[in-house]
């Protein structure tokens, strides 16, 4: 464990709480993308599908099931107690191009042809895109709420934080995994442009408005 | 090699 991934893993938290937070405060799921949060819901059980028959470390056990009992929660609440706040006439990205995409991927690029490791690379690929239908509702929407954009931020510095990371264990440990690391760059790449509208507009005290 | 991969970062 160094920094840089207990930064990524706090942040990945943080967005969460935020999320809950914004949607349970707000009695509002408006401007979340439900689709994105099914697509985390999908990431988390595949990545961790061996989280009772592998034991890694308390503080991973722990964090698995986190992330995906609050994935499932925040769909579950955007369904049935907020559903009538949703925007699907704006969350109208095709998933399923993703879920292909990420099948695909998952079957050129893998560690082993496994079922476990299998579904690992496919929720790697997935999640490096899972964003996709949130950036593109806030993209038709033209602005949003700032507490939608923190959590989009600290979902992005999650998983920017992972490549300092990635540098120091493949210095340090010796320890370098293709895969995660091409498809973290990617992702980190998808929010680049959301970073820098994020720095130009909220950072200086704006509302945050795509030019 | 039958060891299967350690996948520890969340």
């Amino acid at each position: 464990m160094n920094l840089f991934r207990l930064g990524g893993d706090l942040a990945h938290l943080v967005s969460i709480f935020i999320l809950l937070q914004k949607i349970t405060a707000n009695k509002s799921a408006a401007g979340i993308s439900i689709k994105t949060q099914i697509l985390y819901s999908i990431v988390y059980v595949t990545r961790y599908i061996d989280v009772f028959t592998k034991w890694i470390s308390l503080y991973t056990f722990v964090m698995k099931l986190i992330f995906i009992a609050s994935s499932f929660y925040t769909v579950w609440l955007m369904h049935n107690t907020y559903k009538s706040t949703q925007n699907p006439q704006i969350d109208t990205f095709k998933i399923r191009y993703l879920i292909g995409g990420s099948i695909i991927m998952a079957a050129i690029f893998n560690h082993k042809l496994t079922f476990n490791e299998l579904v690992w690379s496919f929720s790697i690929w997935l999640e490096s895109v899972a964003i996709l239908p949130q950036l593109f509702m806030l993209q038709r929407t033209g602005e949003a709420e700032n507490i939608t954009v923190h959590y989009i931020f600290a979902l992005g510095i999650y998983r920017a934080l992972y490549i300092p990371n990635w540098v120091y264990r493949w210095i340090f440990d010796q320890y370098f995994d293709y895969i995660a690391t091409v498809a973290g760059i990617i992702q980190t790449l998808i929010y680049s442009d959301f970073f820098y509208v994020y720095y130009q507009r909220v950072m200086k005290g704006k509302k945050f408005e795509l030019p | 090699d039958e060891k299967t991969i350690d996948h520890d970062e969340l």
